[in-house]
């Protein structure tokens, strides 16, 4: 464990908990793709099987289940609280999620570290983790909505995605044998499609602002 | 033959 990896873990899971309470506190969700989180949801779901076979460490075990838990919490605050469901912008929200889901479960088939179950769903994870926020992006150029993606939100994602960068490039460095291909190459995949909904993040916040000043 | 890596990264 290193200095960014940690971060990286903690930037995530704060990006996670940021959204949640956002949509817990306002019970509102427009603006937020449901089917980028249950994506996300999907993506912990399948990388965290390991979960009750192989033990790495107390931390490994916890984080695993903090995620699980906060990522489905909000899927089910989007599905299924009362008031929080009526906000959801169902009509926009329309990017075919089951093409990625599809796709990178095809791609694991075939790029994989084992052809076991375990290591096909872990690469799936690790592709789809890559490509789910693409409906968010779509719903984001299309609605222009950012009353629910705060900038913390916005910001944690990216500091996720940077300290993961940094963490890779520490440990190439630093262990002999420090070969993740998959992982690294995805999560660069990954923080380039963050870029762009960065990009349409910060154009869709500055409307919004504008908007807002006093006539 | 190689075992993979354990996935110790979240």
């Amino acid at each position: 464990m290193n200095i960014f990896r940690l971060a990286g873990d903690m930037t995530h899971l704060l990006s996670i908990i940021v959204l949640l309470l956002k949509i817990y506190a306002t019970k509102s969700c427009s603006g937020i793709s449901l089917k980028t989180q249950e994506l996300y949801a999907l993506v912990f779901l399948a990388r965290y099987l390991d979960l009750f076979t192989d033990f790495i460490s107390v931390y490994n075990t916890i984080m695993k289940v903090v995620f699980i838990a906060s990522s489905l919490a909000i899927v089910w605050c989007m599905r299924l609280h009362p008031l929080v469901k009526r906000s959801y912008d169902k009509e926009l929200d329309t990017f075919r999620h089951y093409f990625l889901i599809g796709g990178t479960f095809v791609l694991a088939l075939v790029l994989n570290e084992k052809f076991t179950l375990q290591e096909i769903l872990w690469a799936f994870s690790i592709y789809l983790e890559a490509v789910a926020i693409l409906p968010q992006l779509v719903l984001l150029q299309r609605s222009g909505n950012v009353d629910n993606l705060t900038g913390q939100y916005v910001f944690f994602l990216g500091a996720y995605r940077a300290f993961y960068i940094l963490n890779w490039i520490y440990r190439y460095l630093t262990e002999p044998r420090f070969t993740r291909w998959i992982a690294c190459v995805s999560g660069i995949v990954q923080t380039g499609i963050y870029a762009d909904f960065f990009y349409y993040y910060f154009i869709s916040w500055k409307n919004n602002s504008k908007l807002k000043l006093p006539a | 033959d190689k075992q993979p890596e354990t996935h110790d990264e979240l």
